[in-house]
């Protein structure tokens, strides 16, 4: 495993660690898209599903264990938590996020590797982690104060990915069986795409020391 | 190329 993919995956895991923070320790969801949220855990589930059958490593397994649990307790106090469900903005959240999942599934049905159950749901998993920010992104937009936990819990995601992207390079470069990655390097690619925007606003928030605000 | 190896990234 090289830097970029193990610093990529660490952004991952921080970032779902600052989301959990804020939740448990603040005991709100303020900002947060549960869409957004929705749609991760339905990647992981779709990932996944070689968890107990496909071992590769212990760092794999545990990792994915951790997104796992983390998607659905994130889920849980956003949808249970007595407290924490009463400061979701439901109002604020209204991306149709079931014609992602629709236009991911038809996606990934048509263009794939191998056409077996595994495979499309993989593909379709990479499909949809690519898109399932929009909901997130849309809410940010809406909301007039992004607080520094929600800013920096995007900024970690979106890294996550760009990182991910040096990761496929530099795997390109140095294995010699690495070359049939084009579906995942163009999800990709859009993704890390679709934070250029937000990017842009956190760092210059940023470096102006004022708060983060997005144009609507 | 084998099934496992394109499916080690998380």
């Amino acid at each position: 495993m090289n830097i970029f993919r193990f610093a990529g995956d660490m952004m991952h895991l921080l970032s779902v660690v600052v989301l959990l923070l804020k939740i448990h320790k603040m005991k709100s969801c303020a900002g947060i898209s549960l869409k957004t949220q929705e749609l991760y855990a339905l990647v992981f589930i779709c990932r996944y599903l070689d968890i107990f059958t496909g071992f590769i490593s212990l760092y794999n397994t545990i990792m994915k264990i951790v997104f796992l649990a983390s998607a659905f307790s994130i889920l849980w106090y956003m949808r249970s938590h007595k407290v924490v469900r009463q400061t979701y903005d439901k109002d604020q959240d209204t991306f149709r996020h079931y014609f992602l999942i629709l236009a991911c599934m038809v996606l990934a049905l048509l263009v794939h590797h191998k056409f077996t159950f595994r495979e499309v749901m993989w593909t379709f998993s990479i499909y949809l982690e690519a898109v399932a920010i929009l909901p997130q992104l849309v809410m940010l937009q809406r909301t007039r104060n992004i607080d520094n936990l929600t800013g920096n819990y995007v900024f970690f995601l979106g890294t996550y990915r760009g990182l991910y992207m040096l990761n496929w390079v530099y795997r390109y470069l140095t294995e010699v069986h690495y070359h049939h990655r084009w579906l995942t390097w163009i999800s990709g690619f859009i993704q890390t795409a679709l934070y250029a925007d937000f990017f842009y606003y956190y760092v210059k928030s940023w470096r102006n020391n004022e708060k983060l605000q997005l144009p609507a | 190329i084998s099934e496992a190896d394109a499916k080690d990234e998380l």
